[in-house]
This record gives C-alpha cells, sequence and structure tokens, in this order.
C-alpha cells in the first residue's frame, strides 16, 4: 500500500511534465 | 479510513507513516539491544563478584521489569511524537498547493470546458486545412488563367496581325475593301462577259 | 534551520527526553535492586551508559533519516510554500485521483497557445485566400473580357 501512494504520488509530480513534453510535441509537428 | 497522504508522499517522496513506522521501529530496536547490552553487562559484572548468589534469570527479571515499564513509555511518547511530526511537520496545510500543482489553479478546467476546446481546436484545424486547400486551389486557377490568357491574347495577335497585314496592303477598313473588292470582282465578270460576247 | 526542521529536532528532543525521565535513575536502580544493593556506583554508570547510548542511538538515526529524506532541505522549501500560501484561507486544491481530469490543468495553458496559433493562422489563410480569390475574379473577368474581344472580332470577319 504504501509502494502505492509513493508511486502514484511520484506520477502525479512527474508525469504530467511528461506528457506535456509529448503533447506539445504533437501541437508542433502538426503546426509544421 | 487510513489517510494515505498522498499529497505529503508527493512533496517529501515518502509516506509520513512509513516513515515514522521505520524511526519506531528503529528506536523500538535500539531500545532492545540497549537493554540486553545492560543486562550482558550486569551478568559479566556478577559473574566477577565471588558468592554472589544472584542467578541470571534474577537479572532477566529485572531487565524485563526494567524494559516493559520503558515500552509502556515509549510507546505513550511516540505516540505523542507521531502526532506530533504528522500534524505539525511532515503535513503539507490544507490551503498549501504544491509548486508543481499551481497550473490547477491559474487554469481551472471543467471536463466541458476542455471538450469545447477540443470541439473548436478540432473546427479550427479543419478550417485551416480548407483554406489551405483553397488557397491551392486559387492559385492553381491564377496559373490556369495565366496559359488561358496568354492564349487568348496570342489569339487577339493573330487577329490584330491579320488587320495589319491588311493595313500594310493599302486595305485600312478590312470590311470597305472587302465590298469594294466584291464589287471589283463582280465588275470584271460583267466586263469578262462583255468582252466574250463582242469576240463571239 | 527552518521552521520545519526546527519543530522536528523539538519533538524528537522532547521525545527523548520525556523517555528518559521515564526512565529514570530511580526506576531503573529500582528494577535491578539486587543489582544496585550489591553494587550501587556501577548501577549508576551502567544506567548513565545506557541513557547516553540510547540517545546517541536516536540521534543518530534521526540524522540518518534526514540525510536520506533530504530532509532539511524539503522543510526550507516546505517553509517557504507555506509562507506563500498564508494569505488563503481556503483549501487548496488536490489531486482528484483521475489523472485525466488533473490532467487538463496542464494542457490547458498550450492549447490556448495552440489555438491561438490556429487562429492567427486561419486569419492569415483567410486574408491571404482573399487576396488570391480577387486576382482570380479579376482573372474571370479579365479572360471573359478576352473572349468577348475574340468573339466581335471573329463575328467582324465573319
Amino acid at each position: 500500500f504504501d509502494e502505492l501512494i509513493v508511486e502514484t504520488a511520484a506520477r502525479r509530480k512527474q508525469w504530467p511534465k511528461k506528457i506535456l513534453v509529448h503533447a506539445i510535441q504533437a501541437m508542433k509537428a502538426e503546426q509544421n | 479510513s487510513v489517510d494515505p497522504m498522498a499529497y505529503e508522499a508527493q512533496f517529501f517522496g515518502f509516506t509520513p507513516q512509513t516513515c515514522l513506522l521505520r524511526v519506531y521501529i528503529a528506536f523500538q530496536d535500539y531500545l532492545f539491544e540497549m537493554m540486553l547490552v545492560v543486562e550482558g553487562v550486569i551478568l559479566k559484572k556478577l559473574d566477577g563478584i565471588p558468592g554472589c548468589n544472584i542467578s541470571p534469570s534474577q537479572i532477566r527479571k529485572c531487565t524485563e521489569k526494567f524494559l516493559l515499564f520503558m515500552k509502556e513509555h515509549f510507546d505513550k511518547l511516540f505516540g505523542k511524537m507521531e502526532e506530533m511530526l504528522l500534524q505539525l511537520v511532515l503535513n503539507i496545510p490544507k490551503n498549501v498547493l504544491l509548486p508543481e500543482d499551481r497550473v490547477q489553479e491559474q487554469y481551472p478546467c471543467s471536463r466541458e470546458q476542455f471538450q469545447a476546446l477540443q470541439e473548436e481546436l478540432r473546427q479550427l484545424q479543419q478550417q485551416c486545412r480548407a483554406e489551405g486547400a483553397a488557397g491551392q486551389a486559387l492559385r492553381a486557377e491564377l496559373e490556369e488563367q495565366k496559359v488561358v490568357r496568354a492564349e487568348l491574347e496570342k489569339i487577339l495577335e493573330w487577329f490584330d496581325g491579320l488587320e495589319s497585314v491588311c493595313r500594310e496592303h493599302g486595305t485600312g477598313n478590312f470590311k470597305e475593301s472587302f465590298a469594294f473588292l466584291t464589287q471589283n470582282s463582280k465588275k470584271l465578270q460583267e466586263v469578262l462577259k462583255d468582252v466574250e460576247e463582242k469576240s463571239k | 534551520g527552518s521552521g520545519g526542521a526546527r519543530l522536528f529536532a523539538a519533538v524528537v528532543d522532547t521525545f527523548l527526553e520525556k523517555l528518559v525521565a521515564a526512565g529514570s535513575y530511580q526506576r531503573f536502580a529500582n528494577c535491578y535492586r539486587c543489582f544496585y544493593d550489591l553494587q550501587p556506583q556501577l548501577t549508576r554508570s551502567i544506567y548513565d551508559q545506557f541513557v547516553s547510548q540510547l540517545q546517541a542511538s536516536i540521534q543518530e538515526e534521526i540524522q540518518e533519516v534526514k540525510n536520506e529524506g533530504n530532509l532539511e532541505r524539503l522543510f526550507d522549501s516546505l517553509d517557504k510554500i507555506v509562507e506563500e500560501a498564508k494569505e488563503r484561507e481556503e483549501p487548496a486544491w488536490r489531486p482528484s485521483g483521475i489523472p485525466e481530469e488533473d490532467m487538463r490543468s496542464a494542457l490547458l495553458p498550450h492549447l490556448l497557445k495552440h489555438r491561438s496559433h490556429l487562429r492567427r493562422l486561419l486569419r492569415d489563410r483567410q486574408q491571404d485566400n482573399s487576396k488570391v480569390a480577387q486576382c482570380v475574379l479579376a482573372g474571370r473577368d479579365r479572360i471573359a473580357e478576352l473572349q468577348q474581344l475574340i468573339q466581335d472580332r471573329q463575328q467582324a470577319w465573319q
């Protein structure tokens, strides 16, 4: 349970940035 | 009903409860270890005292008595410490937002708003594509017009050329000269006929 | 150290103080009565060592937890974050537990940027196209004119 919490919290912290990188890449590719 | 303290875990990188559990276990281990060391030292000292009639089990009973007492207080005090640390130190106050989540307050966005924006983007993309295609079609027509216009202008030049040929040979207005020519040729035919009759 | 670090140290120190106060020398001597009667000085020194060793071990553990968890720095930055939020009363946002929901706000600023880019692109293309369309219409008129001219000349010749 503890690992789950830590893992989930870590994802909540890091993944938005990671997802944004891809989302921005997709938008830029579309713009190009 | 356990509060996983996920937000604290997001900030600290560990769950406060686990951190304190680890501290509790470590402290408890130290206490037990220290008690064993104390007991070991006392037993060794007793060995060195000749004629001493205190048995190891007696010392063990003393140890257990002191340890029991210490453990009770330890648990009570640790519970207090844990409560304080969880509430005051390893805690993200309710009104605090972590930096990585600032965007949540700067850009609150309901599902409907988000979908509406995505729909708008889809339409914009479609319109851009349509405008792009229209632009291509217009440019293609422009190119085509250039060719057609060149052709038509060539035909007009051809007519102009025709007329300038006529002018060069003294027939300014083609229509009149054509009429004149027609008249002349008619006259010539009559004269010819005349001549033929006289010659018969 | 920061407020959090100080508080952390204070709470641990208080815990230790009270633990040692609870496990007083009287209590210790009382429990080891048979040995105390035999060797009171030795009992005292064993007790003192017990206490100092226990305190040292506990402080060492706390220091290790601080180092491993990088707590000094974290307490520092938490103090700053709390300080910045001290004006606000109402509870702040918390993860909803549905990643898609929480991701929306992260994406929104970039989608808005994307939207303004697309709007600008569309506007430029529309302006551009309307200019080209003018040219096309003018070209069509010109071609109609030329065709008319040709037709007139042709009829004249006819």
